[in-house]
């Protein structure tokens, strides 16, 4: 799992959401629903309670829009994007958008609620049987007042149960008439429909006038969806008119006819050899309540997960029987902790498991309960002897390695070292053989840290790592023990967080130590630019000194502060560059 | 009646056909999502190489890593997904 950068959170349990639209391809009472059970999804692994507001301002708000809906991330229309949502916090953050471009079922088609009728607002049951013939829509048989309705068991003939369908003849949502039904024909700018339009709309959504005049009376609403409502085509979102005429032919039901695609579509006139309108028929749709947990997910500020199977990966899948993942739990919990029940369902976090303990048969004495470090030799008591004091380390191009040992700088570079002292006026020391101080080691060193509590010198060179305490040595050990993966040819930096977490860096990705188990953290790698933005992806050291970040590459050094600022200097310290942006928002924390 | 059956393909009025690209489509998906083209507000620029951002863009997904616009990473690139991006800059 992965959370936003600086892991935003809500800071109260009690999280507020407002509906404040409505999508017309389900009853209200559907999508209410499906965004209680999303809700509720978060609620059985937490401590959270979600309380719907119906008016003023609440955490999390929730719409449906198309395209352009206001802020700055416009949908795309069908398909592609369905929704988005963002991280916790004030004004747009932690609100969620639907894209009403798609189609907003439960994931397996149409649903559609009925009113009135004798079946107490069942859903429709489709296909049913009426007067001997199946029906797998909606229909107007059988009333003269065209109203569509359908059979809430798989037999109207048997049972004689059934329901109206969303209809503009029966009652349209919002607008500013009640629920009112649509009145035809209607004038609207001198204009006169018979049908809903989305003439005068820069949003798409199709509407009518409650009254037979708009322009005198005002009044209107949105039309709700029937379950024949088309997508694309020509026709904004008509019903299918069934039966239509096509190339000659009468149709019934959708068709692929006259496509090379397979795609279904319909007439929305009784001829489309005639009239020429037409959209693709109603597919499986988008489960609501699956896309609605996943935003909700991001609202209280979880990031995408790579796990397939979680709720918190980014691609949509529909799962009938669906239940969170392990992964989506340990991300929620690892934000705002457990259920507070006596009798918790899951796991509490941070409750160590026995993956963390590490395997007996890879500790070694450095896992052992921490001894007193020995004394580890410093720089000024080293015995090694000077080289060649006319060596000139700033005539180096790159050198093998870069740290920080007793707080002193140390540069590495075929067998010798440099080491340039904390103090001001100190200038680098002649070169010494990394042979006399540390005899176990081979000349060419790749990365180096001193664990800041143990005083304990990491060495690594290749796929091996050395461990000195003292003039004690272990190793060389196989980089793989710790848990890096055998692509892993190097390690090129290392950059110590906190006291017991060290970040190890290899080509564009870092891995993160637990020093004291000695293992890598899960979640693990991640890209290096991904997280600290703005610095090569190809840097050859990395390493912490006095409280910069710094990441070499060639003769220049990327300079990060800990609010993540940038300077690039060159090998003579001249600033090339300045980032005061180098902290992207959404960018997570090593 | 072994004749094939002869197929009328018809042109739709206000189809909406999209054109776009394999290549074209895979770029408009890297930068939207994050992979590639990190512009900051200093006018810094990190530019990752396609093969590498498809690279970060498997590994995301769950995908074989390959570095290459094969099938399956085009698959991927036409499902529906959540529109927040996988790499926020």
């Amino acid at each position: 799992y992965k959370t936003f950068y600086r892991n935003p959170k809500w800071d109260h349990n009690d999280v507020t959401y407002r509906i404040l639209n409505y999508s017309p391809d389900l009853d209200s009472s559907v999508i209410d629903d499906a965004f209680a059970r999303a809700f509720k999804v978060w609620s059985d692994v937490t401590p959270l309670t979600f309380t719907r507001l119906f008016d003023g301002t609440a955490d999390i708000m929730i719409s449906f829009g198309k395209k352009n809906h206001g802020d700055f991330s416009p949908f795309d229309g069908k398909h592609g994007t369905l929704a988005h949502a963002y991280g916790p916090g004030k004004g747009i953050q932690g609100d969620a958008h639907f894209d009403d471009d798609e189609f907003w079922t439960l994931g397996k088609g149409p649903v559609v609620k009925t009113s009135y009728g004798n079946a107490e607002g069942a859903m429709c049951h489709f296909p049913f049987v009426f007067g001997g013939k199946t029906y797998t829509t909606c229909t107007s048989e059988g009333r003269a007042d065209k109203l569509p309705w359908c059979a809430t068991t798989d037999d109207y003939d048997r049972d004689g149960k059934y329901g109206f369908c969303p209809s503009e003849l029966l009652y349209t949502t919002g607008g500013n008439s009640d629920g009112a039904k649509c009145v035809f024909p209607f004038v609207f700018l001198g204009d006169e429909y018979n049908s809903c339009t989305t003439e005068g709309r820069s949003d798409g959504y199709r509407w009518c006038a409650t009254t037979s005049n708009y322009d005198q009376d005002k009044k209107f609403g949105f039309c709700p969806n029937r379950d024949t409502t088309t997508i694309g085509g020509n026709a904004e979102g008509e019903p299918c008119h069934f039966p239509f005429v096509f190339l000659g032919k009468e149709y019934d039901s959708c068709t692929s006819e006259g496509r090379g695609d397979g795609k279904l579509w319909c007439g929305t006139t009784s001829s489309y050899d005639d009239d020429k309108k037409w959209g693709f028929c109603p597919d499986q749709g988008y489960s609501l309540f699956l896309v609605a947990a996943h935003e909700f997910g991001h609202a209280l500020g979880l990031d995408h997960s790579n796990i397939r199977e979680a709720l918190m990966y980014p691609m949509y899948s529909y799962v009938e029987d669906f239940s969170l993942h392990e992964d989506d739990i340990e991300g929620i919990q690892y934000l705002y902790g457990g259920r507070t029940d006596p009798k918790p369902t899951v796991p509490q976090p941070n409750t160590p498991t026995t993956t963390d303990i590490p395997d007996p048969d890879e500790t070694d004495s450095t896992d052992e309960p921490e001894p007193e470090p020995e004394p580890t030799n410093r720089p000024t008591t080293t015995t090694s002897s000077p080289l060649d004091p006319t060596k000139d380390a700033c005539k180096v191009i790159k050198f093998d390695t870069i740290t920080v040992i007793g707080g002193d700088l140390y540069f590495f570079k075929d067998g010798h070292y440099w080491r340039k002292s904390r103090k001001e006026d100190s200038a680098l020391k002649s070169p010494m053989l990394i042979s006399e101080r540390w005899p176990a080691l081979p000349a060419v060193i790749d990365s180096a840290f001193e664990d800041v509590v143990t005083k304990k010198l990491y060495f690594f060179s290749g796929t091996k790592f050395w461990v000195y305490t003292g003039k004690n040595v272990l190793g060389p050990r196989s980089i793989e023990k710790l848990g890096l993966p055998d692509s892993v040819q190097k390690v090129e930096g290392a950059l110590q967080r906190g006291q017991n977490k060290v970040l190890l860096f290899s080509g564009e990705n870092f891995w993160r130590l637990d020093v004291k188990t000695q293992k890598i953290d899960k979640g693990y790698p991640k890209y290096t630019d991904v997280v600290f933005g703005g610095v090569p992806i190809d840097a050859h050291e990395v390493f912490l000194y006095e409280g910069h970040t710094f990441f070499c590459r060639d003769r220049f050094y990327w300079r990060m502060n800990s609010r993540r600022q940038i300077h690039v200097m060159d090998a003579e310290d001249n600033e090339v560059e300045s980032s005061s942006d180098a902290g992207p928002s959404g960018m997570e924390e090593p | 009646w072994s004749v094939p059956l002869k197929s009328v393909f018809v042109t739709f009025p206000g189809d909406v056909i999209k054109n776009m690209s394999d290549t074209d489509l895979a770029e408009s998906y890297l930068k939207k999502f994050g992979y590639m083209d990190t512009l900051h507000r200093s006018g810094f620029q990190s530019v990752v190489s396609t093969s590498k951002a498809l690279q970060r863009m498997q590994r995301q997904l769950g995908l074989d890593e390959t570095g290459q616009l094969d099938t399956q990473t085009l698959d991927a690139m036409k499902r529906p997904r959540c529109g927040v991006p996988d790499v926020a800059n």
